[in-house]
């Protein structure tokens, strides 16, 4: 686009497609882009090199709306609740694998719980990701209720006085009333047995997902509340530019991505990066 | 909705005389937000858009009492054919066993839906063999076996070797001794820039030749839809399509993104986690649920 060296509609259609392309949407694209227009005449921008700056800045700027602070993930309390949630396949049992090695390795005390009491394995899977980062893993026989694991989970955390707790959760689509009236049952017990209780509600999002990402963060965020997404498999060739209107419409924050499949591909949300990538 | 939208663009153009490509641009433009909104690739979008545009300012529309309503009509018409027909079979060869794989991105439904199929090839009278040709997930295996035993159908996982190629090498000859028809060999999930892991899909392939490769890809996938399809279809060829997690409400315009660039037919569609959710594709009810 750059190469071009125009200023003209062409050039400002082309950045709109880069956007859309990323998965910013149709509708937050072309808002995107009219600002664009309008900032371009008002600061008298000549190269379209200076215009591709200012547009990036001005999408770290809705990131940034949200308190830098929100963008991490700080164990504030003892034991710290974290229960993660999110559509079915999109990454959360692999995030909680990754999360709980991280917090080992700082040496904090962690206790994970297989809340998946449905999926084939799903007990199983969490249960080698456990071994791989030495953290004890909670479990009923599969099929059991889940808010029955989380209730032994949180005792378990009180009373052996773990650092960090994390609940692993079945992959839920948002349309399915009794699936998140069962999360939102999860969340009452874990409030209900440690008061603050979870702290952090961390919802796992696939980059590689169009425009739906944003009912399903809207529904997440309307049942239990978000405090961040996790986004996954940004490895791949997807953008991930939805959560740009997440951030915007619903001040959601991102806090963590996922670049990959092994115990280290996790890294804390970096605005810049994500910005950079997204005109890769 | 887009009807509505498109009744009050035509009520405008009524004073304009004879509609034309320049006035109906607003029109179509309405059309393009649509599929974009639904998630169908931007370039498969041009090229729609460019499809419907001479039927679009052709008599039906002008003669139309109802020209925003006329216009909706073709673009689901339209949608309807580029989806393609309904051809939900998987070709049986005369000499069993017909051998299918499934491939795709990770977490898109290929384990759930392995054993779906082979569910339904077990009640069309094609006896299955599950093969467990995932070796890197954790509790990949002990996932197909599960799902297996649930099904009664027999599930192969290597005889010793934790090989893939090999895995699914000596499935063969296991399909052959259990007298089973048909062969399900569900993969691990893998990125289409993944080189090494491409590889080995091509690898099985020219090992054991499948019938029928089927390409697993979730229904709500965005813009990205378009690269992962086309760079598996360009590193093995995929002879059909799988879409999962349509009972969720993703508009699902990545059927038309993968249909588009692969021309391959969309065989199937998940619409649930229990393994009889699993249903023929049907173009029409895909089209008007992409146009929302
Ligand atoms: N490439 C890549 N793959 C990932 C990443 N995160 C998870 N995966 C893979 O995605 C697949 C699904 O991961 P899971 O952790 O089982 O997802 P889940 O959300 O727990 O799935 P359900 O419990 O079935 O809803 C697995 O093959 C993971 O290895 C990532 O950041 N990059
Ligand atoms: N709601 C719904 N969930 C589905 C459907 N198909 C699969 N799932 C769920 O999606 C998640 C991922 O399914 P898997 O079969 O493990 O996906 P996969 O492609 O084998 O994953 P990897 O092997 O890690 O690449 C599981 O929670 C499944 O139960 C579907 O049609 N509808
Ligand atoms: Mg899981
Ligand atoms: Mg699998």
């Amino acid at each position: 686009i750059i190469g071009r060296g125009k200023i003209d509609e062409d050039f400002f259609e082309g950045l709109e497609e880069l956007l859309i392309t990323a998965d910013v949407g149709v509708h937050s694209a072309s808002r995107i882009i009219s600002g664009l227009r309008e900032d371009v005449k008002k600061n008298k921008l000549k190269e379209p090199k200076d215009v591709e700056q200012y547009l990036k800045s001005e999408i770290l700027k809705i990131i940034k709306s949200l308190q830098p602070s929100a963008f991490s993930l700080q164990p504030k309390s003892n034991p710290f609740v974290i229960m993660v949630i999110g559509v079915n396949g999109s990454g959360k049992t692999t995030t909680i694998g990754k999360l709980a090695s991280r917090y080992m390795k700082e040496g904090k005390k962690v206790l994970l719980a297989a809340g998946d009491t449905f999926r084939a394995a799903a007990i199983e899977q969490l249960e080698i990701w456990g071994k791989r980062s030495g953290c004890t893993v909670i479990k009923h026989q599969s099929g059991a209720d889940p808010s029955a694991v989380i209730y032994d989970a949180v005792q378990s955390a009180k009373a052996r006085e773990y650092d960090i707790l994390i609940a692993d959760t079945a992959g839920r689509l948002h349309t399915k009333v009794n699936l998140m009236e069962e999360m939102k049952k999860i969340k009452r017990i874990m409030g209900r047995e440690l008061q603050g209780a979870p702290h952090e509600i961390l919802m796992v999002l696939d980059a590689t997902t169009g425009q739906n990402a944003v009912s399903q963060a809207r529904l997440f965020n309307e049942a239990v509340g978000i405090t961040g997404i996790a986004l996954t498999k940004l490895d791949g060739t997807a953008k991930g530019g939805v959560v740009i209107n997440i951030i915007d419409e619903l001040k959601i924050p991102v806090k963590l991505i996922g670049v990959g499949e092994g115990v280290d591909d996790l890294r804390e949300f970096e605005p810049e990066a994500f910005v950079e990538a997204l005109f890769d | 909705n887009l009807t509505n939208k498109l009744e009050t663009i035509f009520k405008k153009l009524r004073g304009y005389g004879k509609l034309n490509e320049d006035n109906i641009k607003d029109a179509l433009r309405e059309v393009r937000i649509a599929l974009l909104e639904a998630d169908v690739n931007l370039n498969v979008v041009k090229e729609f858009i460019e499809k419907i545009k001479v039927r679009a300012v052709g008599q039906e529309v002008m003669s139309s009492l109802t020209p925003g309503q006329q216009v909706v009509k073709i673009v689901n018409e339209e949608l309807t054919t580029m989806l393609g027909g309904t051809n939900s079979s998987i070709a049986l060869v005369s000499k069993p066993p017909t051998i299918i794989m499934m491939v795709g991105l990770q977490g898109s439904g290929k384990t759930t839906t392995s054993a779906k199929l082979a569910r339904r090839l077990l009640k069309e009278g094609q006896l299955p063999l599950l093969v467990a040709a995932d070796v890197y997930r954790p509790a990949a295996i002990e996932q197909l076996n599960i799902l297996g035993k649930e099904l009664a159908i027999p599930v192969f996982n290597g005889n010793g070797t934790n090989n893939p190629v090999d895995i699914c090498k000596r499935s063969l000859a296991e399909a052959s001794e259990k007298g089973c028809r048909s062969i399900v060999i569900d993969t691990a999930g893998r990125l289409h820039i993944d080189e090494e892991l491409m590889q080995e899909l091509k690898n099985i392939k020219s090992e054991i030749k499948p019938h029928e490769i089927l390409f697993v890809a979730d229904a709500m996938t965005g813009q990205d839809a378009v690269n992962v399809a086309k760079t598996f279809n360009e590193h093995i060829g995929i002879d059909g399509i799988v879409l999962t997690k349509m009972d969720g409400d993703a508009r699902g315009g990545a059927a038309l993104s993968i249909r588009s660039v692969t021309g391959k037919p969309i065989k199937f569609i998940g619409i649930g986690e229990k393994l009889d959710q699993f249903e023929s594709f049907y173009p029409d009810r895909v089209a008007s649920r992409i146009l929302g």
